[in-house]
């Protein structure tokens, strides 16, 4: 799981935009 | 399932890709051939264009988080990195509405989108190329190829792959409504490595490429073998791809200065 932190976040959080 | 329900398929992954991806074909388009009343994109061609482009001209900001460079290659390579970026999160957005890709393991979403993705951004930039160039920033300005192909290596490699299949997939005059479903098959793809459950992503993908061949039917009745040149055109992004991941690798290891986004580490490594 953390080797994909990123994506995991952008799956789970749908208004984060993730710091970019 | 039948053809009534491949159709109330089709419909929902079309209207989940015009609200999830932010340039449309049909509008990028409109931009290329002049049709549109807002004004025409700037066009990036050598150096100067460029800088004028990043001085709010074109881009609001400078390339968030990438270091300052006064190297052109390198700065050019963040920008494919951030455009990549912003649509692996738009496509992320989009593969949560196709029917069917949220009920699959968590695990199995990250493995779909990270070997996905990219074969997915390079299925849709030929909606943004002619074989002169491209649109960036929003349809605000226009690359061209030749500038592309003017930097030095490796960087001069990045964009002219892309290119040369461009202009043979836009030969294929898939619109919105066809690239939603062609888009949706490629991220739902059963033979991705280290997927756990296989037949699921397998029966998922097989709904969307009969809704695919159907849709293709009706869309496109004069072309009878636009369905398998799509299914070939899957096999050639996969090529494309690996390409492109070798080049990054390669800039990664000759080119010290540059950094690769967290996003895209997270998605190249290990990956083939």
């Amino acid at each position: 799981k953390e080797k994909h932190k990123i994506l995991h976040q952008l799956l789970q959080n749908s208004t984060s935009p993730v710091d970019l | 399932p039948g053809g009534s329900d491949l159709k109330t398929l089709a419909k929902q992954v079309n209207t989940a890709y015009l609200k999830n991806l932010s340039m449309t074909k049909k509008r990028a388009r409109s931009i290329l051939s002049g049709k549109t009343s807002s004004t025409s994109p700037f066009v990036i061609y050598d150096v100067d264009t460029l800088w004028k482009a990043e001085s709010g001209l074109v881009w609001s900001q400078l390339a968030p988080g990438a270091p300052l460079t006064k190297e052109i290659g390198v700065h050019v390579f963040y920008r494919c990195q951030c455009t990549t970026v912003e649509t692996v999160r738009e496509l992320t957005e989009f593969a949560k509405c196709i029917p069917g890709f949220v009920d699959l393991f968590l695990n199995d979403q990250v493995t779909l989108l990270k070997y996905g993705v990219h074969e997915a951004i390079f299925a849709m930039l030929p909606s943004l190329m002619n074989k002169d160039g491209l649109l960036v920033a929003n349809g605000k300005g226009f690359v061209t190829r030749e500038f592309l192909r003017s930097l030095r290596k490796p960087f001069s490699e990045i964009m002219e792959p892309k290119f040369e299949f461009a202009v043979k997939f836009n030969a294929l005059e898939l619109d919105d409504s066809d690239l939603a479903l062609f888009v949706a098959a490629i991220i739902l793809c059963g033979d991705r490595p280290g997927l756990m459950n296989v037949k699921q992503v397998e029966q998922s993908q097989d709904n969307i490429l009969q809704a695919l061949d159907l849709h293709l039917q009706a869309n496109h009745s004069d072309s009878v073998y636009l369905f398998p040149k799509l299914l070939q055109k899957m096999a050639d992004l996969r090529q494309l791809v690996t390409e492109n991941a070798q080049l990054v690798q390669k800039i990664k290891k000759t080119e010290s200065e540059t950094s690769l986004h967290p996003l895209l580490q997270e998605i190249y490594k290990d990956m083939y």
